[in-house]
């Protein structure tokens, strides 16, 4: 038997958001220690980790690690379904071929349950090692979504360079060019608001503005973002989803040509 | 190189 419930059921709904859009299909698996779900999207450019602590949950129960194979289409129109203050429950049998969604209004007046059929996916899983970064960068993340937003209309890409005076965005196209300084926060009142930088090496890095995009659709899962950079490794983008996990997705940088 | 496997270039498979 799995069960796992969430008073804060937006959660859910936020994360099949921030996932929807650059996955068609993923595995959740599930054990003893929480959800984990892993994957490439379609042409293996980028990579999203998302892990949900068991302890994050209002109730959590796995007898038997079970891998959900689930169609995130279907998902998001399943939670599209509950309501923003619902709470929402996932479940599902051993070696069941469906899960089913829960969802309760807060004065438990209305209750539904959708159930949705399973799919046996064979994807690829990678081994990302814990990784040492030359820089992180930890700032608002409505801030970093704005700079993906207003950037991507000068070009495809996106340079990222980060020194210690700060970070700096640009974008080069046939309209001209675009450059985005942050410096570093200078005091912090609020750290939500900061923009916070470590640095052992300077990093200057190019990436596609589309997955950037994508990612940003993570922004309401937290007010903070944390891009991780070392030379020619994947970039990370780290959204902490409060008191219960994180979503991290992985973008292979550009290659000059 | 394939853009179809860039990811795992820098990540092993499992």
């Amino acid at each position: 038997m799995f069960e796992a419930r969430l008073l804060r059921g937006s959660i859910l709904k936020k994360v099949l958001e921030a996932i929807k859009d650059l996955l068609t299909q993923a595995t959740f698996d599930c054990d003893d220690s929480g959800i984990q779900l892993q994957a490439m999207d379609n042409s293996h450019v980028s990579l999203v980790s998302l892990q949900l602590r068991a302890d994050g949950f209002d109730k959590y129960r796995c007898d038997r690690n079970i891998s959900m194979g689930m169609n995130l289409n279907s998902v998001a129109k399943i939670l599209k379904c509950a309501g923003d203050k619902d709470t929402v429950t996932m479940k599902a049998q051993d070696n069941a071929d469906t899960v089913t969604f829960v969802f309760e209004s807060p004065n438990q007046e209305k209750v539904s349950d959708y159930e949705m059929k399973l799919m046996n996916l064979d994807l690829e899983h990678l081994g990302i090692p814990e990784t040492e970064y030359s820089c992180t960068i930890r700032m608002p993340s409505a801030e970093f979504a704005r700079i993906c937003r207003d950037l991507s209309q000068f070009g495809d890409s996106m340079v990222i360079a980060c020194t210690k005076e700060g970070v700096k965005f640009s974008a080069t196209g046939e309209i001209g060019s675009a450059n985005i300084k942050l410096a570093q926060t200078a005091s912090v009142d609020k750290e939500e608001e900061a923009v916070i930088i470590e640095m052992d090496e300077p990093v200057t890095l190019t990436f596609a503005c589309q997955y950037l995009n994508y990612f940003t659709k993570a922004t309401s899962l937290s007010p903070q973002v944390q891009l991780s950079m070392s030379a020619d490794v994947p970039l990370v983008v780290e959204y902490r989803i409060q008191d219960i996990g994180h979503i991290r997705y992985y973008l292979a940088p550009k290659i000059e040509d | 190189i394939e853009r179809q496997d860039l990811m795992s270039l820098y990540y092993p498979k499992l």
